[in-house]
C-alpha cells in the first residue's frame, strides 16, 4: 500500500521515501518470515552460509590483521602478516576482542530439528570463599524500581509536551520551523537517554572478557534423537519413560570447539577457525541443526 | 536466599531451554501433511510419531514437553542454580481449521508456567515464590496475539503476563513489568542477576515497532529501562546475563534498535556476561560489533 501510495504521490524527496520503502519491506519480510517459522524448515543451510560469510568472515579478516607482536606466530605466518600489514593497519588483539559481544541462539524443544537444550557452567570458585556477602548489607530494589517507573512515565509525558510545543511554535513561526526542527534534532541526540555514554576507564573488563567469578567456562549440549527414540518405541513394548531420553550431543571443550573457556576471545577464535576449517564448519552446521541431518531442498 | 533466609547450595551451572511450542491438537498417527492434527497418513513417512518428528514442520506433542520436563527433573534439577526459559510456549498458528486465539495463548502459557513452577519450586505452601531453582521466563513472538504484535504497556496483555508469571517476577517490579514486560531476577542476591528482556519491542516483525528514536516507541521505553537497570547493577557491583526470545542481531531488530542495544551491551562490558536467546531453532552464535554499532548509530542520527 505504502509503495503504491508513494508511486502515486510521486516521490517528492527521493532519499527519504526510498529509505522508508526499504524499511517497510524489511519489516514486512521479517513478519512473513516469523510467520512461517512454524512451517517445515527451509533455507536454513543458506542462512548458516550467510552467518559464515558475513559474521565469521569479518572476524577472521580482523584476526588475520592482529599485530604480529601480539601473537607467537610461525615464520610463515609472520611473513604472510608482514605482507598483509602493508595493506592494512595491524590490529591489537585485546582491542579487537573488546569491541565484540556474543549473542548465543539456543536450539529448541520443538522438533523443527531434534529437541535440544543447553547446560552452561560458570566460575563460582571465587564466591565459595568470599565471605564478603553479608545479608544485612543487602540493598533491596523497591526504591530503584519506583524511580525507574517514574522515569519511564515522565519520558512519555515529555514527549507529548514537546510535541505540543513544536506544533504551536510551528503554527505561527512557519519560517523558523526548519531551524526549530534542527535545534530539536540536536537537542534530541544530546538528551536521548537511550544512547549510553562510553564505559568509564575506571571499570575493568567483566567476566565475558577476562576469566573471573561468573565467567562461563563450559557448556553441554543435550538433544533427543527422535528417530532413534521412535524406532526403540516400535521395537519394544517398553514404557515411554524408559525409551524417551536426552543425551549429550557435544560439549564446548571437545573438537572442533576445543574451547578451554567461553570468553569473547575464545568465541572469536572459534569463529575464525570455523571460517577457515571446512571440516570444523561442517561439524558445526550438523550440530546447529541438532544432528537431525537437515539439508536445504 | 535473602527473602526466605534459606541456605542454598551453589552448583555453578544453569539451564537454557527455549521454544517448547506444545500443541494440544497434535494427534499421534495422524498425517504430517495435515500439521499432525488430522487426516490419514498417505505413506509411512507421513505418520505423526508419538514424540514428534524432526523437520516435519509440526509443533511439539504435549507428551514431548512432559517427557522433556520429566527428564530434566530426574537428571538436572538438583545440579543447577537457575533456568533461563526464553519463550514461545504455544503452538504455531498453522491450522486454518483450528485458528489460534488469544485465550488459547494465555491458557497454554499458564499450563507451561504451572509445570515449570511444579518442577522447580520448593513446594512451600505459604510462599509460592520460594524456588529451589530460580526460573526466568521471557516473552516469545508466538506468546502474543496477533502474531508478533505487542504494544507498549500497561496493557491487558502485559498485565496478563504479570499474572501468569507472578511467582517468578519480584513484586516490587510489577509496575515496570506492566510497562515493558521485562524484569530483573537476582539469582545470587547482590552478586549475579539475569535480565528477562521483552525483545518484541525491538523486533522488526512487530507492526507496532517503527524505530527506537522516538520516545513514544516501545523500543525507546525498553532501552530506558535497560540502560537504567544496567547502571544500577554496575553501581551495586553485580554481573548480569541478558536473556530474551528474539536474538538481537541485525536480521531481526530494527536498525536503530539494533545499534542502540548493541551499544549498551558494549558500554557495559564490565558487567554483562553474555546473551541467551531463542526463536531461530538453530544452535549457533553471532559476534556483534559494538564499535560498528556506535558509528552506524551516529551516522543515522
Amino acid at each position: 500500500e505504502q509503495y503504491s501510495r508513494v508511486q502515486e504521490e510521486g516521490a517528492t524527496d527521493n532519499g527519504n521515501d526510498e529509505n522508508d520503502l526499504n524499511r517497510i519491506s524489511d519489516h514486512a519480510m521479517a513478519a512473513s518470515e516469523a510467520h512461517i517459522m512454524g512451517a517445515k524448515p527451509s533455507n536454513k543451510e543458506a542462512y548458516m552460509g550467510t552467518v559464515r560469510d558475513t559474521h565469521y568472515r569479518k572476524v577472521w579478516n580482523k584476526l588475520e590483521r592482529v599485530d604480529v607482536e601480539d601473537v607467537e606466530g610461525d615464520e610463515m605466518k609472520k611473513d604472510k602478516r608482514k605482507k598483509d600489514r602493508k595493506k592494512k593497519k595491524p590490529i591489537n588483539k585485546e582491542e579487537l576482542i573488546e569491541r565484540y559481544s556474543i549473542v548465543n541462539i539456543g536450539g529448541s524443544v520443538i522438533p523443527t530439528f531434534n529437541p535440544a537444550f543447553r547446560i552452561w557452567e560458570y566460575n563460582i570458585s571465587a564466591i565459595a570463599n568470599d565471605s564478603g556477602f553479608v545479608a544485612e548489607e543487602y540493598k533491596p530494589w523497591d526504591e530503584f524500581f519506583e524511580s525507574l517507573d517514574k522515569v519511564m512515565e515522565d519520558s512519555l509525558l515529555e514527549d507529548s509536551l514537546s510535541e505540543n510545543e513544536m506544533s504551536s511554535s510551528n503554527n505561527h513561526l512557519e519560517i523558523n520551523s526548519r531551524k526549530a526542527e534542527k535545534r530539536k534534532n540536536k537537542k534530541n541526540k544530546k538528551d536521548d537517554k537511550t544512547i549510553p555514554i562510553e564505559m568509564p576507564d575506571k571499570y575493568k573488563l567483566g567476566p565475558a572478557y577476562v576469566p573471573q567469578l561468573f565467567t562461563p567456562t563450559r557448556f553441554v549440549q543435550f538433544y533427543a534423537d527422535l528417530e532413534k527414540i521412535d524406532q526403540a518405541l516400535h521395537n519394544s513394548l517398553a514404557e515411554s519413560k524408559d525409551v524417551f531420553k536426552y543425551e549429550v550431543e557435544y560439549t564446548s571443550d571437545e573438537k572442533p570447539y576445543s574451547m578451554d573457556s567461553l570468553t569473547v576471545g575464545n568465541y572469536l577464535d572459534l569463529a575464525g577457525r570455523l571460517y577457515e576449517d571446512k571440516d570444523a564448519w561442517e561439524q558445526y552446521v550438523e550440530w546447529s541443526f541438532a544432528s537431525s541431518g537437515y539439508k536445504d531442498d | 536466599d535473602v527473602r526466605t533466609g534459606k541456605e542454598r547450595i551453589l552448583h555453578g551451572r544453569f539451564l537454557h531451554i527455549t521454544d517448547i511450542h506444545p500443541d494440544p491438537y497434535y494427534v499421534e498417527g495422524s498425517s504430517i501433511d495435515a500439521v499432525c492434527h488430522t487426516g490419514k497418513p498417505s505413506k509411512k513417512k507421513d505418520i505423526a510419531p508419538k514424540f514428534g518428528k524432526a523437520m516435519s514442520g509440526c509443533d511439539s506433542p504435549v507428551v514431548l514437553m512432559e517427557e522433556t520436563l520429566r527428564w530434566v527433573k530426574e537428571n538436572l534439577r538438583d545440579k543447577i542454580d537457575f533456568v533461563i526459559w526464553t519463550g514461545d510456549n504455544v503452538r504455531h498458528d498453522n491450522d486454518r481449521k483450528d485458528p489460534r486465539t488469544e485465550a488459547q495463548i494465555f491458557d497454554m502459557n499458564n499450563i507451561v508456567a504451572d509445570k515449570m513452577t511444579e518442577l522447580f519450586s520448593a513446594g512451600n505452601e505459604e510462599d509460592p515464590r520460594d524456588f529451589d531453582v530460580s526460573v526466568i521466563p521471557s516473552l516469545g513472538n508466538n506468546d502474543v496475539f496477533p502474531h508478533n504484535m505487542f504494544a507498549l504497556g500497561p496493557t491487558l496483555q502485559t498485565r496478563e503476563y504479570y499474572r501468569i508469571w507472578k511467582n517468578f517476577i519480584p513484586q516490587q517490579q510489577q509496575r515496570t513489568f506492566d510497562r515493558s514486560a521485562s524484569y530483573l531476577a537476582e539469582v545470587i542476591p547482590g552478586k549475579l542477576a539475569v535480565l528477562s528482556i521483552n525483545t518484541l519491542y525491538m523486533f522488526k516483525a512487530n507492526p507496532l515497532v517503527d524505530n527506537c528514536n522516538s520516545r513514544k516507541e516501545p523500543g525507546y521505553q525498553l532501552l530506558l529501562w535497560f540502560g537504567s537497570v544496567l547502571e544500577e547493577l554496575r553501581s551495586r557491583g553485580m554481573k548480569v546475563w541478558l536473556s530474551g526470545h528474539v536474538p538481537p542481531i541485525a536480521k531481526n531488530f530494527d536498525q536503530s534498535c539494533y545499534d542502540k542495544f548493541t551499544l549498551w551491551t558494549h558500554e557495559y562490558r564490565d558487567i554483562i556476561i553474555g546473551g541467551l536467546y531463542g526463536h531461530m531453532n538453530i544452535d549457533h552464535f553471532i559476534p556483534t560489533d559494538g564499535k560498528k554499532a556506535r558509528k552506524s548509530l551516529f551516522k543515522n542520527l
